[in-house]
């Protein structure tokens, strides 16, 4: 599989939605 | 079309090189974010704002930056290695991008992530700092009397019996015989206590009781009976933090243990950089923008992995022509522990193409472990670099910040941080 890696979350607020199975992406200034 | 947000699309990123550069001194979010569920801090295990930083205010040396790249590929590896045991494919083949080849070993993902928390275990609590793992389930920390061996933390070795929440939990439970499918080792039993045993990609491991004890996130959140496991005998690449905490899709994994509390949702944000703080954060919050979400892969379902579907990249604004079998092939899934991105080769090679063509002003530098694109950028003191956005099921856009597209090792050696695997069904 290709691998979304953390360095490539910085700066987005990243959610995991498991009720729901789902993954959301949020910018942040963390 | 010339409008504000195709303009904003195909300019490029002005970067400071200095900015990039690891700072030895910890800048914390100032701002905390608004909730309220519980928050815990996260900080990057070898900077500043990290108390288990071996190094003190000193840099990390080239050799264990190298390091940590090669430590990633053993993690990348693992995970292959897990997904083909499921889809029944004879096996992984090794990188061909990196130059020395890393043996596979099939396991659990390594454990030595980047990103740490802290948190509290037992009554009275005692603060644990643990590596945070959303690719595996079981959240273990060392106890003592480590019957067999403890490696070297930073902080006190919990002790079970100096808490009056701690309990063993028996063979007989239906937990210790849901270890297997959680850890891929069957469970032990040594006086009728369940005994669970869990292998990282690395040969790190851990093996002890299963037990359950109070895990404190924060002053008003509490869960009673976390199912853990308290290492007896523990070695690997942990590097002074206590233990794990996992967060991955699996019902002994924090995230459904706390299920009923938090509704199976968290949120994290990492630290910009080493110098800097980020939070975990379990149950829904508002965030300061909406969120966009793209549904779970169905290629990951019965697994532990959060699958996502990608379905493009664009570099520099332009979407590349990559076909969608190029994605659907193998699937991605999104890794706390990862480093770098890890693409299908033909969609690695179309991203380095383009991302060469628009880079080619600068002087090239020799490849750096896995990362085979870089530049010295010596005497220079501010750059363009082209976006890079990755494209997700449900219209969902990331556009990779800056600090998330280059891997600046030094001035001299600036690195696109993204790598292809081995294989297109990887």
């Amino acid at each position: 599989v290709g691998i979304f890696g953390n360095f490539q979350h910085l700066k987005w607020e990243v959610a995991y939605d498991v009720g729901k199975e789902r993954v959301g992406f949020s910018p942040s200034a963390c | 079309k010339d409008t504000a947000d195709t303009r904003h699309r195909y300019r490029p990123h002005i970067v400071k090189i200095s900015s990039l550069l690891a700072s030895n001194v910890c800048n914390p979010i100032t701002e905390a974010p608004h909730h309220k569920k519980a928050t815990l801090k996260v900080v990057h295990k070898h900077g500043p704002c990290s108390h288990l930083n071996q190094l003190g205010d000193q840099k990390m040396s080239a050799s264990d930056e190298i390091k940590l790249l090669e430590q990633d590929q053993l993690r990348v590896n693992s995970i292959h290695s897990q997904l083909s045991k499921r889809s029944g494919d004879p096996g992984f083949r090794g990188p061909k991008s990196t130059k020395s080849a890393i043996p596979v070993r099939s396991g659990q993902t390594i454990g030595s992530g980047n990103y740490i928390v802290t948190v509290g275990l037992g009554t009275p609590k005692k603060q644990l700092s643990l590596v945070l793992d959303t690719g595996s389930a079981l959240s273990w920390t060392q106890c003592e009397p480590c019957v067999r061996y403890c490696y070297a933390q930073k902080e006190p070795i919990f002790k079970p019996l100096e808490s009056t929440s701690y309990a063993n939990v028996s063979c007989a439970s239906e937990l210790c015989n849901a270890l297997e499918s959680t850890t891929g080792v069957s469970p032990g039993c040594i006086t009728s206590t369940c005994e669970y045993g869990v292998q990282y990609g690395d040969n790190s491991y851990s093996v002890g009781y299963l037990s359950k004890e109070r895990l404190t996130l924060t002053s008003s959140d509490v869960i009673e009976n976390f199912y853990f496991g308290c290492g007896q005998n523990n070695r690997g690449l942990f590097r002074g933090a206590a233990g794990l905490l996992g967060l991955s899709r699996d019902r002994l994994s924090l995230i459904f243990q706390s299920g009923k509390k938090y509704g199976r949702y968290f949120s994290y944000c990492l630290p910009s950089s080493r110098s800097s703080t980020g939070f975990l954060s379990f149950g829904y919050r508002r965030p300061r923008k909406a969120f966009k979400f793209t549904p779970l892969s169905s290629l990951t379902k019965d697994t532990q992995f959060y699958g996502l579907d990608m379905t493009g990249i664009s570099v520099g604004g332009k979407t590349l022509p990559i076909t969608a079998s190029v994605f659907s092939k193998a699937g991605t899934v999104i890794d706390s522990g990862t480093v770098i991105t890890r693409l299908p080769p033909k969609a690695y090679d179309a991203v380095r193409k383009a991302f060469r063509q628009l880079m080619s002003d600068y002087k090239a530098a020799q490849s750096y472990s896995i990362l085979d694109t870089c530049y010295d950028f010596t005497g220079v003191e501010s750059v363009f670099v082209p976006k890079i956005s990755f494209f997700f099921s449900g219209g969902v856009e990331v556009e990779v910040d800056v600090s998330g597209i280059i891997y600046a090792v030094s001035q001299s050696q600036v690195c696109l941080a993204l790598a292809g695997n081995g294989d297109d069904s990887d």
